[in-house]
């Protein structure tokens, strides 16, 4: 599986 | 979106609205850190450029502009409209000692050397320990009135439900982001003292007052 991080908090 | 994150969010909304409110209701000041809300106004406005340049949610879009608007709002109530009740000598924190290593570190280690990139990892880092003013503050008063503590709960539950939230999120969607939560634990932990004074005394119906 393939861990991602994007900024979609706050 | 997850329950930690919902309530984390939540939280993190009222300890702005109580510190808000305080201010307006007592129409003073005193006892806060000014140079803590200009930190976060200043964390606030480096991490939310993507309001530019990305659309997440409506969600998303209306908090960053509450939380915007009123860290703004509070830096305005404590050095313009109640600045006669700020207590600037006991707000002696050299703010330098951390946003230049922070500055520092976001340009040494992100995820992007890009500027929005560097600036929103800049807001993280600085966000973990933008309060440190205030906590400052108290130890050299020695004391804070009970809603300031109400105020510092909320805001550190709110980046303790965030661990939860990073937790579910890692299991549940591959979500992992090293530079959020390593700042994240990192600012938790500068509340646990906090946090321990609080259950101990505030709880229990007394004001918060350190030994001499």
């Amino acid at each position: 599986r393939e861990f991602t991080y994007k900024h979609d908090e706050l | 979106m997850n329950i930690f994150r919902l309530t984390g969010d939540l939280s993190h909304l009222a300890a702005i609205i109580i510190l808000l409110l305080k201010i307006w209701k007592s129409r003073s000041c005193a006892g806060i850190s000014g140079k803590s809300q200009i930190l976060f106004a200043l964390v606030f406005t480096t991490r939310y450029l993507d309001l530019f340049t990305s659309f997440i949610s409506l969600y998303n879009t209306c908090m960053k502009l509450i939380y915007i608007g009123c860290a703004y709002a509070t830096v305005y109530l404590i050095y313009a409209k109640f600045r006669a009740t700020y207590d600037g000598n006991h707000d002696s924190f050299r703010v330098e000692f951390l946003v230049v290593p922070v500055g520092g570190l976001s340009v040494l280690i992100n995820h992007d050397f890009s500027p929005l990139e560097i600036l929103w990892t800049f807001s993280i880092y600085l966000e973990s320990v933008a309060i440190l003013p205030q906590l400052f503050m108290i130890s050299k008063t020695g004391e804070a009135e009970t809603i300031t503590t109400h105020y510092l709960f909320c805001l550190g539950l709110y980046r303790a439900l965030y661990l939860f939230n990073w937790i579910w999120r890692f299991y549940f969607e591959g979500f992992f982001d090293m530079i959020a939560i390593v700042a994240g634990v990192v600012q938790t932990v500068l509340y646990c003292d906090f946090f321990y004074l609080y259950v101990t005394k505030v709880l229990k119906g007394k004001k918060l007052s350190l030994p001499a």
